[in-house]
């Protein structure tokens, strides 16, 4: 189980963790920062929607592969994905993360929040204004989104901290996964078998490796629940600024999801 | 919820990997 946790994760990885450590100081210049931010929100919120179902389009991969997933009926398979998902991305997040400088790999090179300053207000461009520091907070227009990007990078740092293995972190993403207490399961107690195995090998190998501390200091389920809550009242908020837009200029997968 | 969820339910058909 531990090795097919472990394919099943490396196999459905956009990047290998070697090129993604080697890449770490590969920073966007500030010029690419600016070309960023200067971005419509409606821009970067569809730039940052297709970057992330590619992402869970990943992820959909990984459950495909992982043991017992498919046997599951297509219901439950659907539940554990549209609970999972987002989940699963975030905590696969800390290894794109260089905690150093904190910054995250998106778009070929690493960059941090304020890459994503766009997605809480509108850009610069055609308002004659010139750098974003210092803007007004009656232009915030998404305030609360600043928040969320911090709130997902402060959690890739305290990931981080913990050093895991990209078999811990398969561990930790097959386990996101499958949750027998996920609402409107059908066959909960199928899922909590496969649960139940995943926490034994997990605990097996934490074991043979001597992590077993690692139990211990993982951040508390409820706080990736609190990042996918936050995501969704931000997505809310942001129909709101744009009532005509989202049906259309988002990714299918991801108006499914969300 | 298959009906909701059409996207999902093609990826979970192609190719039971």
């Amino acid at each position: 189980l531990t090795q097919n946790v472990l394919k099943s994760y490396l196999e459905t990885c956009a990047q290998r963790t070697e090129e993604l450590q080697r890449r770490r100081w590969e920073t966007f210049s500030s010029q690419e920062v600016c070309a960023y931010q200067r971005q419509s929100m409606a821009e970067m919120w569809q730039r940052c929607a297709g970057r992330l179902t590619e992402a869970i389009q990943q992820v959909v991969e990984f459950a495909k592969r992982l043991q017992g997933f498919m046997d599951l009926c297509q219901h439950d398979q659907i539940v554990l994905l549209k609970a999972g998902a987002l989940e699963v991305v975030l905590v696969g997040m800390c290894r794109a993360f260089n905690a150093d400088n904190r910054t995250v790999f998106f778009e070929g090179k690493y960059g941090g929040t304020e890459l994503f300053r766009a997605l809480g207000r509108a850009g610069d461009s055609g308002r004659g204004r010139g750098q974003a520091e210092g803007t007004a907070s009656d232009e915030e227009l998404l305030p609360g989104c600043h928040d969320l990007i911090s709130s997902i990078f402060d959690f890739a740092q305290s990931l981080c901290a913990l050093h895991c293995s990209d078999s811990e972190v398969a561990f930790l993403c097959a386990l996101v996964l499958l949750n027998a207490s996920r609402p409107w399961l059908q066959e909960q107690a199928k899922v909590a078998v496969l649960q139940g195995h995943l926490e034994v090998a997990f605990r097996l190998l934490l074991r043979r490796t001597q992590r077993e501390e690692l139990l211990a200091r993982l951040p508390p389920a409820g706080r990736l629940r609190a990042l996918c809550s936050q995501h969704l009242e931000q997505l809310q908020a942001f129909h709101r600024l744009h009532p005509g837009l989202l049906p259309a200029a988002f990714p299918p997968l991801y108006r499914e999801l969300f | 919820l298959q009906e909701k969820h059409r996207i999902l339910h093609k990826l979970l058909q192609n190719g039971n990997s």
